[in-house]
């Protein structure tokens, strides 16, 4: 499974970050209830049990995190709230 | 650097670098490959306390410990999660795990932009004078998000994210990639995410040139920066035995050669050695003797180590066609020389006809007064290819033999047996040419503190020049300078400091403003809310076009099958010059279009007045031989100020 995964950046809309039934009334920042949402629902991912390999979490000047996700794992982080995109880690070079 | 500020007009003690603007606190993140801190660049004499606002710090890691940030460098990190995860983890014999800066790349962009006074700096005798960045009391945070292989998205992006939240206030980028729509360029996305918090961003434009629509870091809220030649050269001259003589330019310290036997291509090896590749040269053919080898397939760099392996006793670098008069200056270890296109053709012809052909190489050393600036042919083009609608690149700075900080324990000339120790090292690219513009943009934020980022750049455009030291248009290498060099090859024109810091009028832009500029390109709500990050609905009842974007230039989109179209943009300036002031509009006309403004007259009766004008571009009948492109401009006259937006017409 790890090596079928590769590095994305996902971009998420901090704006429709809710929190779920059970982190309700929590004063949680929103990258904090992202990443509860993120491991609710890989967590319900029966066939894909593999731990969730992130990288960073960014909080400034974009609203997401970088992750190693199968191809599979990406599918279901489409289900989080506020989910934008998902878009494959790239090199860039020096000029 | 050395040179490059007296060459944009900054003296100490005067102007831009006196007391009063120098004395502010401007912090400039510099993304790249690290940081070399025991250098004398970044030694922390003169500078104030840090300030309190600064939330950044000095990470600890290989080799780099907090104490060796200071006063001047007040900030350290390092970014590899990214990069482990797909070349495996960092071989700490070829680079640092750490802010520290293995490849030297990062130590010269810092430097550029703020490296402190040093006085007597040189590469091996040459370009030798007081080095300084452009602005020399800004203090550095280096966020080191590039390594050996490259710099992963994810990684600048945590870099970016990091410096906006440790309070930088102009952010350095000299690298990139493809462009790409704004939605799916994270380095589009990030950079705007820095933008609405004010913070000033420079890219550099790219090193495709001059191949047209390579530019890249192109988005509008971005400072895409092309390459120039400055006055100074470190001129060869190579001359053949039937008495011809070229100029090249090589940073070679030794002394001239011998007249000396010249082979090229079968007379000294196989296949391909006119590219001098690997394993291409035969030693019994070129042993003592000079190499002449073309541009192209390997870098120069292998082109020297295999002259060298082979026992050639000298090089001359021939470029391509396609890069003209170019000529970089490398630091070679043996006597080699890079020559223009022209001189190529001539000494490839020479070799063809003559039994014995024999060539020498004279190393001439630093020369000052050439005809400057001109464009770099190496340096990316536009019109870009994912905004049509904004002139790209947007301005011009030195990048061609850029002299600048090096760690002494990185070699300057990629030569696996280079020995040498150097402080300082001359490279090119526009990655030098980048931080040229951070530092002045520093310097601007210094002067005008509540300026945004918009102002900034709009001050250093429409100011720019585009004649050179002879007052002639400032000329493209790539076409051996027998042509003038466009806005798609120089943006507004060459940067300007001293005008910059007092333009007359600026034309601002707001976060706002640029996510209805997405509108306009009909982006839909989810690649709106990927710049937006969630909190901005496209307008619904509002006549919106891209041309409406209050950019400091103008490019403008004709149908080349339809007679007398037009197309009509709004712009709107506002007064930072003097309170009562009065500008009237020039236009020099694109071929084949009529330009039309209204009104013709603004008249300001206070500082921070905002008044608005249209203008009307209206094709004219083409004729089957014109080109696809033409340039004009339209200028505000006042007393004081000239005010100047390039215009671009794509047919």
């Amino acid at each position: 499974a790890s090596m079928d995964k590769q590095t994305y950046i996902i971009h998420m809309d901090k704006t429709k970050i809710t929190a779920s039934d059970h982190t309700l009334g929590n004063a949680k920042p929103w990258y904090e209830l992202m990443m509860d949402s993120m491991h609710e629902i890989l967590s319900q991912e029966e066939e894909d049990m593999s731990p969730l390999e992130l990288l960073y979490i960014y909080k400034t000047s974009i609203s997401g995190f970088a992750a190693q996700l199968s191809t599979k794992q990406v599918q279901s982080l489409k289900r989080l709230n506020g989910f934008l995109s998902a878009i494959p880690d790239e090199m860039l070079s020096l000029h | 650097i050395t040179h490059t500020p007296q060459f944009l007009g900054l003296h100490l003690g005067e102007g831009l670098w006196n007391a009063p603007t120098l004395a502010s606190d401007v912090i400039i993140g510099i993304v790249d490959t690290g940081i070399w801190p025991e250098h004398v660049s970044f030694k922390d004499s003169s500078i104030s306390q840090v300030p309190s606002r600064w939330k950044g710090t000095c990470e600890e890691g290989t080799k780099f410990s907090v104490a060796n940030c200071n006063k001047k460098l007040i900030g350290a990190r390092a970014f590899y999660k990214g990069y482990e995860t797909i070349v495996g983890r960092i071989n700490e014999t070829m680079d640092y795990r750490s802010p520290r800066d293995f490849n030297g790349h990062g130590t010269h962009t810092a430097s550029t932009a703020a490296g402190n006074l040093v006085h007597n700096a040189n590469f091996l005798g040459m370009a030798k004078g007081l080095a300084s960045g452009m602005s020399y009391t800004s203090r550095i945070a280096a966020y080191k998000a590039c390594w050996r292989r490259g710099c992963t998205n994810s990684d600048l992006l945590a870099a970016i994210d990091r410096a906006v939240a440790d309070g930088v206030d102009v952010l350095s980028l000299s690298l990139g990639g493809f462009s790409k729509p704004y939605y799916s360029d994270n380095i589009a996305i990030a950079t705007f995410g820095a933008v609405q918090n004010g913070v000033f961003v420079s890219c550099s434009a790219g090193n495709s040139g001059p191949f047209s629509s390579s530019v890249s870091n192109a988005a509008p809220w971005i400072m895409t920066v092309a390459a120039s030649y400055i006055d100074r050269s470190f001129p060869t001259t190579v001359k053949l035995g039937n008495g011809k003589t070229f100029e090249g330019s090589s940073l070679y310290s030794g002394k001239r050669t011998k007249q000396l036997p010249l082979v090229y291509a079968s007379t000294a090896g196989g296949q391909l050695a006119q590219f001098c590749i690997n394993d291409s040269l035969v030693p019994k053919l070129v042993k003592g003797k000079i190499v002449a080898c073309e541009q192209g397939i390997n870098s120069r760099a292998e082109k020297e180590e295999q002259v060298k392996n082979a026992g050639g006793a000298g090089m001359l670098l021939l470029n391509a066609e396609i890069y003209g008069e170019e000529l970089l200056a490398d630091s070679h270890t043996l006597p080699a020389t890079s020559l223009g296109a022209s001189a190529g053709k001539a000494i490839k012809n020479y070799v063809r006809l003559n039994k014995n052909p024999t060539a020498s190489i004279m190393f001439r050393g630093t020369v000052y007064g050439n005809i400057a600036p001109v464009m770099a042919a190496f340096s990316s083009r536009g019109p870009s290819l994912v905004g049509r609608d904004v002139i790209k690149p947007d301005i011009t700075a030195p990048g061609v033999n850029i002299l600048a900080a090096w760690p002494p324990k990185t070699i300057p000339s990629l030569l696996k047996n280079d020995k040498r120790s150097i402080l300082f090292n001359i490279i090119s690219g526009t990655s030098m040419s980048c931080p040229h513009v951070s530092g002045l943009a520093a310097l601007l934020k210094s002067i005008h503190k509540d300026w945004s980022p918009a102002a900034i750049k709009s001050a250093l455009m429409t100011t720019a020049y585009v004649l050179n030291s002879k007052r002639a248009p400032i000329a493209d290498i790539a076409s051996n300078s027998s042509k003038a060099a466009t806005p798609f090859a120089f943006g507004s024109g060459h940067v300007n400091p001293k005008c910059a810091s007092d333009p007359g009028l600026i034309y601002d832009i707001t976060s706002e403003d640029y996510l209805n500029y997405l509108c306009s390109l009909n982006y839909n709500s989810t690649q709106i809310a990927l710049l937006s990050r969630g909190n901005f609905t496209c307008p619904n009842n509002v006549f919106l076009q891209p041309g409406d974007l209050n950019y400091p230039s103008f490019a403008v989109l004709l149908d080349q099958n339809a007679s007398n179209t037009s197309v009509t943009y709004k712009r709107t300036v506002t007064n930072v010059g003097t309170p009562m002031s009065t500008y009237v509009v020039q236009v020099d006309e694109p071929n084949g279009v009529s330009v039309t403004v209204e009104p013709k007259c603004l008249k300001f009766e206070n500082l921070g007045e905002k008044l608005s004008y249209n203008v009307r571009f209206n094709a004219l009948r083409r004729t089957k031989s014109s080109t696809n492109f033409s340039f004009g401009c339209l200028i505000w006259m006042s007393e004081f100020y000239t005010v100047r937006s390039p215009i671009a017409v794509t047919w």
